[in-house]
This record gives C-alpha cells, sequence and structure tokens, in this order.
C-alpha cells in the first residue's frame, strides 16, 4: 500500500470532472 | 402584420454546421447531431439563448446552478475557447470530441495538464497543486491537516517533478501520466461512443441526407 496518496488521483475523483453525468438519464 | 416571409432563424447565435463540426472532430454527423439535443437541453435550462452559461453547467453537472466548483469552472472555462463567458454549439463539440474514446492519448494529456495548470503558466505549480487538493478535499467534506495536505503535495511533486525545478511541465505531466495511466480515467466518456442512444430525437432533426 502506498504511504502517501498521489494528489492527482485524489483530485481527479472530483465531481466537477464527471462529465458523464451529462450523459446520464 | 404583414411580416408573413420574416422568419426567425432556426439556430442561434454559435451554432455550427454538423457537416463541418463532424469533419473536424471524432463524430459523425449524425452524432454531432444528437449533441445538439444534449446541448440544447442545456442551454435553455435557466437562460433560453441556446448557450451554455456557468449557471447551466453548474446545473447538469450537480442538479444545482450555485454550486461553485473549480474543477467545473475550469472545465467551463477550457470549453469556452473565445473566452467569451459562454459555451457555443461549435465549442461545446469541438471540447467533448476530446473525451471520445477513439481520441489520441496525447490530446487528452496536454488538455488535463490546462486544466490543472490553474493560472495558465505553462506549468503546474505546488501551490496550483494545493490548491487543487484543498477544493477537493472541500467539496468531499473530508478533512486532512495542513501537514498531511503539504505531505502529499511534497510526495507527488517528488514523482511528478523530474528535473526538481517545483514545478511541472508539460514534459514531466506526460511521462508521469504514462506511468500513472489511471490520471485519464475522466478524459474519456465511453457515453460518447454511443452519443445516438442517449440523444435519439435526431432522427426526427437530421439535416444530413
Amino acid at each position: 500500500r502506498p504511504a502517501v496518496m498521489n494528489a492527482f488521483e485524489l483530485i481527479s475523483t472530483s465531481q466537477g470532472l464527471n462529465l458523464g453525468v451529462l450523459f446520464e438519464k | 402584420m404583414g411580416c408573413v416571409l420574416a422568419k426567425k432563424a432556426k439556430h442561434p447565435v454559435g451554432y455550427e454546421d454538423p457537416i463541418i463540426l463532424a469533419a473536424e472532430t471524432a463524430f459523425t454527423v449524425n452524432e454531432v447531431e444528437s449533441l445538439y439535443e444534449l446541448f440544447k437541453k442545456i442551454s435553455y435550462s435557466i437562460i433560453k439563448d441556446g448557450l451554455i452559461h456557468k449557471e447551466e453547467f453548474q446545473l447538469a453537472l450537480f442538479q444545482n446552478s450555485n454550486n461553485r466548483n473549480l474543477f467545473a469552472d475550469r472545465i467551463f472555462d477550457l470549453f469556452d475557447v473565445k473566452r467569451n463567458g459562454v459555451i457555443e454549439f461549435g465549442e461545446f463539440v469541438r471540447s467533448l470530441s476530446i473525451f471520445h474514446p477513439k481520441t489520441a492519448q496525447d490530446e487528452k494529456i496536454a488538455f488535463a495538464f490546462k486544466l490543472y495548470d490553474l493560472r495558465g503558466t505553462g506549468f503546474i505549480e505546488r501551490e496550483e497543486l494545493k490548491e487543487m487538493v484543498t477544493a477537493l478535499l472541500n467539496e468531499s467534506d473530508l478533512f486532512l491537516s495542513d501537514d498531511l495536505i503539504e505531505t502529499i503535495v511534497d510526495q507527488t511533486f517528488k514523482l511528478a517533478d523530474s528535473n526538481c525545478d517545483g514545478r511541472i511541465d508539460s514534459i514531466e505531466w506526460k511521462e508521469f501520466v504514462m506511468k500513472n495511466p489511471s490520471l485519464l480515467k475522466n478524459m474519456t466518456l465511453p457515453y460518447l461512443m454511443d452519443v445516438k442512444m442517449s440523444f435519439p430525437s435526431f432522427i426526427m432533426n437530421s439535416e444530413a441526407d
């Protein structure tokens, strides 16, 4: 297990980056 | 009266010919027409002018037009290529094309770099990375101490900033992403392979043969 999280991994989980939402429903 | 021939323009300002857009993007003409259905839905949601305003973009992403989010702001600003405060149809299609599964990885890498280069200096700086981590934590209601945030940012810079000049340039970014491909995950939208299924009303409105 990595001791420290990669900052970019963390920020890539932002809801603001999830454009897939635009295509749902 | 007597204006029987006066006809309202069929398409709003910023509309572009699907044939031209298809030629310049990863989409077919029919797919561009389907994307127009999505574009209309978003661009008429608050201000009925056929242009996507920031509030409408936020509403589409978060079901709330007041939900400020650093990353959504960045996406909006990058889609708004003309920098006039709205996303026009052509900008929408060209930008979404970067997220197409068939688009070259280099284009996705370059877009993600611009996204994270908050101040547009050509480098992802340490302060920018810290600002983004802090924004993500606020958004997620997660709390990490400032020390831990510093450690995460330092550690990431150790891995990504290979020439140790305190900032990540586009070449270092590309190398880093190649080693960590999951960072590009949200740069590909599988939905774009099947736009016609999501917005099938193109069949009714198609101008293509």
